[in-house]
């Protein structure tokens, strides 16, 4: 059986890709069997893990409109261990073409709960930076959420918002639904911004916020323009450190359900 | 007559409302008449020139939905000459709730036709990180479109689908829609990625591309949590100065017309 984590947040730019892509990756190096479903129209993800745009002749986009199963779009990565359904442009058109469907919201669920799909022990889904029907897929399918959240006012100002939501799918459509974890994210030690915004996080929040801090790194934004995780690309520096700690972290919360 | 410039990309976290507060402050504080929407669900253009949560009875979203007046709706703000179309998350229902009218990429542009709204010699509009009515809405009211792009291999990935997307809604609903601009932020000169992207952009867009570079600068990012623009917050910081500079780049692309 697998574990369906989507790794969502509406605010821009907190990580939410590169967390999803060296999760995944660290997962894989210690020997999860891990899927990784890019569910952003953007395709950063599919992009950090090395599938060209020529190469992504079915994606999340054929998942959500019922056509093909999970092994027949399902590709291999850089990282042993890690496959991925990629995405395209074309899922900005979902919204539109399935908006009358009556299980519009449990697309991604469906086609996560097939044979092929269930052989994974891992599931990670990478959300657009909106609370559009994409990302209420990926909560109406995961077990938990794991949120990314950048050392930022504005980030902590959509946080409450971001809980809410959760709050509202886990009553409506997912009884499931819990929050795996809160990890801080881009943290820079000389900031004292950064420092007060992990000390407000971790007053509120307390457990659900994880112990280890994603620090900003240059070789983690270098890594997606080599088509690789950060962790492949410079397994030592201090970015993929904390991935490494953060899988182990994540792990320890799933062993303790 | 009002020149209305839409600051848009689909990428999140790339600065597009620190741009739309900072640069409509400059606009301000040379004596322009400025009007800034806050077409994001999220709020941030709102938050960061102070307007409380409690005070946003009226909102974007009634101008989307056309019960109420650009008049009856804008709100004074902590700068002098700048007033603003607050957003609350009422927002996230304008997809659904309009999505069978035939006006509907054409909601926005009405309302800034309107007398009250011609009065203003500049209208900014902040969009959230997607391809969404709303950003649709603010592209086909806009004469033009500034594009903030921050330093990063991934926010140059989803340029060119921007780029594209714009041409889409020049031919289809808004054939006056030009780009203003592009301007990079967040430029951290210790970073060579960050000079790679910033000698790319200029080699494959030129003068498109503003001269003036947004460096990041912690005063930026501190000035929303105070409800303030940097150029209010620290009037001194390189982050300001940069906003300054820009706002005059934009005002002379604006005469060369
Ligand atoms: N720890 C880090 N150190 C340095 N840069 C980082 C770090 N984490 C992410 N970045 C960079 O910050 C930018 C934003 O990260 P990312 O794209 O993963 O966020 P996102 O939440 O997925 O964005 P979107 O909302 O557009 O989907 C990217 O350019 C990424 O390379
Ligand atoms: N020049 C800068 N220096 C330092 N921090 C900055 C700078 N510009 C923006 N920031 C910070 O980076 C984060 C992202 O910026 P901002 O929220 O303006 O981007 P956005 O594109 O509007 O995001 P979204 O896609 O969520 O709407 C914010 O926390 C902001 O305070
Ligand atoms: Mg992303
Ligand atoms: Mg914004």
């Amino acid at each position: 059986k697998n574990r369906i984590i989507t790794i969502a947040n509406q605010k821009g730019g907190v990580g939410k890709t590169t967390t999803a892509i060296n999760l995944a990756t660290a997962l894989a190096a210690i020997g999860e069997k891990v899927l990784i479903v890019d569910l952003d129209p953007q395709g950063n993800a599919s992009t950090g893990l090395g599938i060209q745009r020529r190469d992504r002749k079915l994606s999340s986009y054929e998942l959500m409109v019922g056509s093909h199963t999970v092994s027949e779009i399902v590709q291999d990565t850089v990282v042993p261990n890690l496959s991925i359904i990629p995405s395209t442009m074309d899922l900005l058109g979902i919204e539109m073409e399935i908006s009358q469907a009556a299980d519009r919201v449990f697309r991604l669920r469906k086609a996560l709960a097939s044979a092929d799909a269930l052989a994974y022990s891992y599931v990670l889904v990478d959300c657009p930076p909106s609370f559009n029907l994409l990302t209420m897929n990926a909560m109406a399918a995961a077990h938990s959420v794991l949120v990314p959240l950048q050392c930022e006012f504005f980030a902590l100002e959509g946080l409450s918002q971001l809980l809410e939501t959760v709050d509202q799918v886990r009553r409506s459509v997912n009884p499931a639904l819990d929050i795996q974890g809160i990890v801080l994210t881009m943290f820079d030690s000389r900031n004292n911004l950064a420092q007060q915004v992990v000390n407000d996080v971790r007053t509120h929040l307390g457990e659900k916020v994880y112990h280890t801090l994603i620090p900003r790194n240059v070789r983690v934004s270098e890594a997606p323009s080599y088509g690789k995780p950060a962790i492949l690309y410079d397994l030592k520096c201090a970015g993929s450190q904390a991935y490494l700690q953060l899988a182990s972290e994540v792990i320890q919360r799933e062993r303790q359900r």
